[in-house]
């Protein structure tokens, strides 16, 4: 396999011509805007004006909530999406490992890093609960890639993140490696 | 400039003007 | 909501996660660079309102729409150089005569880069294991014994 596309940024960091970062940073945000955007009204049909007024809630991608942000001149406020708040938190430090993080993510890690973009006094939390939750599925991921040999492995990542299915299939590289290095 | 000439020739000559150029050192990943 | 039609070119690489070539989305692309052209149009209107009659609430509405101008240019730039990689790799899997097949879902500017890379690969070799030059896409995987 010589195709190798460009890897996803680590951390906070996103590669411009990744793939993977270009589909997480679709991922949508709830934001509430901060001043009048005139023009663009798209937001209700109905509204007689061609604006977007000052303080509606919106969903926006991430990268249009990034390329917005700004910390002089306030455009947009981004508000956590709600894995991030403090009651999933509290879910997530009590045991990660009963959360699906393919229906709540499926970028849980990506996102969860990317909105340490946006100033919060919640940021070291939700870094800390973003590492803290990694660390607590890593074992249970790596021991069922480690023994699941040629056999279906779909109900085994069907609650995997897009990070942790990449660590899944890792393993499951490493694996098979093995083993065909055992049968020489 | 293979991949830069295809970029240009392809894509990146028919985008407006601020727009024509692509840094390809962001393909290499930090 | 604009770039729509962009991200939808990258999941259909997405899509196509194996490797696999799918066919060159010349629609596609050439929608995505119209909605660049209208959205640099619609700016230069408003930066010259802006300029000229003073409308800073402006502002926001260009810096919007340049947010967009330039996500589109980042998902064709990724989306054609994604495809690349794929195009780069089939030389080493197929040798440097593609199937028909492939060489249909390529455009023709695709084409050319594949022979300007072939090229260079040929010359890299030459240059390797003395007077004769080395194959290195030969023997990819570890003799048997």
């Amino acid at each position: 396999q010589s195709y190798l596309p460009v890897p996803p940024g680590v951390g906070m960091e996103e590669n411009f011509l990744s793939l993977d970062d270009i589909l997480l940073s679709q991922e949508k945000l709830p934001t509430r805007t901060e001043c009048v955007f005139p023009r663009l009204g798209f937001v209700e049909k109905t509204s007689d004006t061609r604006d977007i007024p000052e303080g509606t809630k919106m969903e926006m991608p991430l990268w249009l909530a990034k390329g917005l942000y700004d910390n002089k001149r306030r455009l947009v406020s981004v508000e956590q999406p709600k894995i991030y708040r403090q009651g999933w938190r509290t879910v997530f430090s009590a045991d990660p490992n009963v959360v699906d993080l393919h229906k709540m993510g499926p970028y849980y890690y990506g996102l969860g890093s990317q909105l340490l973009h946006f100033d919060s006094p919640e940021n070291p939390e939700i870094a800390q609960t973003v590492l803290q939750t990694y660390i607590g599925r890593f074992r249970r991921i790596m021991d069922s890639s480690q023994n699941a040999y040629n056999e279906d492995t779909s109900a085994l990542v069907e609650r995997l993140d897009v990070l942790e299915r990449s660590l899944f299939r890792t393993g499951q590289i490493g694996l098979n490696d093995f083993q065909r290095w055992e049968k020489g | 400039a293979n991949t830069e000439t295809y970029l240009k020739s392809v894509a990146l000559k028919h985008m407006p003007p601020n727009l024509q150029a692509v840094d390809l050192g962001k393909s290499v990943q930090k | 909501m604009f770039c729509e039609k962009a991200i939808e070119l990258i999941r259909e690489l997405q899509r196509a996660s194996d490797g696999q070539l799918p066919a060159f989305n010349e629609d596609g692309i050439r929608q995505v660079l119209e909605e660049m052209k209208a959205l640099y149009e619609q700016n230069q209107t408003d930066v010259n309102e802006a300029k000229s009659e003073g409308r800073s609430d402006l502002i926001p509405t260009i810096k919007f729409r340049h947010c967009c101008l330039l996500r589109n240019q980042r998902c064709i730039a990724a989306y054609l150089y994604d495809r690349l990689l794929r195009i780069r790799s089939l030389r080493w899997e197929y040798g440097s005569v593609l199937p028909t097949s492939i060489r249909f879902h390529m455009c023709a500017e695709e084409l050319e880069w594949f022979n300007q890379y072939k090229k260079s690969l040929a010359t890299y070799m030459r240059s390797l294991g003395g007077d004769e030059g080395l194959d290195v896409t030969q023997d990819m995987q570890p003799p048997k014994s």
